[in-house]
């Protein structure tokens, strides 16, 4: 296996938004791309990476391997990448170690580093192709301040999706609060769009603190998908950009 | 009080 991408930045942003959740994982590598889903550890949400080969600079994968990696011992090592260096991943079919090029856009900086690998025994979940009854878009900027907002007044939010707006609720010791979004009616920037498409009103609460783990992902993309459905995990969407893959997290819900 | 429930109760596992 072997895969190089041009701006490392990415996957130190996609591990910046996962490792305070994930503690290890498996990067699963296909001819189809580079996946990974993981369970954080109290099994309450669930994350769920794809990077399409086609996003790769260039991407050679003769047979499917998993790599079993550490994150904190990952984001040891990426913490020596430059934002615009281009990473070079590879690993041989043993899969017991991962290598790691990074190379300075002028070319004059080359540092490798080799990373060995865990066996992870995890269990990979079905996520079924869902059709949500609440689909709301929002700027990811949003989203992250809404969550550390009224994470400081509670444990939990009630998110209501009506035609009209998105609300999100929270009842604290200290009092209650509440931030509500209507769609945008003037149009100025594609990226502060607030939309909602909608096939019936939705209700629900969920637990903040992953919220706002799952707002570490904002840096991945100017906007972020919502998807909620009645006693169904919420599905947060933040894409890389069209062809590239994106960054999912889901999470269950807190039943009354 | 709301409870919480696990993530795999409704993903099956593959």
């Amino acid at each position: 296996f072997e895969a190089r991408l041009t701006q490392a930045s990415l996957i130190k942003k996609i591990l910046e938004a996962i490792k305070d959740l994930v503690t290890d994982a498996n990067f699963d590598c296909s001819p189809e791309g580079l996946s990974l889903q993981a369970m954080d550890s109290s099994h309450v949400s669930l994350v769920s990476m794809v990077l399409h080969a086609q996003g790769f600079e260039m991407f050679r994968c003769q047979r499917a391997v998993s790599l079993g990696i550490n994150l904190a011992s990952l984001t040891k090592i990426l913490k020596c990448a430059g934002n615009d260096d281009s990473i070079t991943l590879r690993a041989d079919e043993k899969g017991d170690k991962a290598e790691f090029v990074f190379e300075s856009q002028s070319q004059d900086r080359l540092s490798e580093f080799e990373l060995k690998l865990m066996d992870i025994d995890s269990e990979h979940l079905g996520i079924p192709d869902t059709k949500y009854s609440a689909i709301v878009e929002m700027p990811s900027s949003e989203y992250r301040r809404i969550c550390s907002d009224l994470g400081v007044m509670g444990d939990t939010v009630r998110i209501s999706v009506s035609k009209e707006s998105v609300k999100f609720q929270v009842d604290g010791d200290i009092g209650k609060g509440s931030v509500c979004l209507h769609p945008s009616s003037v149009v100025d920037k594609p990226t502060e769009v607030v939309k909602i498409s909608l096939e019936e009103p939705v209700d629900m609460i969920f637990s903040i603190r992953y919220l706002n783990y799952f707002a570490k992902a904002a840096p991945l993309s100017d906007t972020v998908t919502l998807s909620l459905s009645k006693d169904f995990p919420l599905q947060i969407e933040f894409k890389f950009g069209e062809q590239m893959g994106y960054l999912r997290y889901y999470l269950a819900p807190k039943i009354d | 009080q709301a409870s919480q429930k696990s993530i795999s109760s409704f993903f099956k596992k593959n």
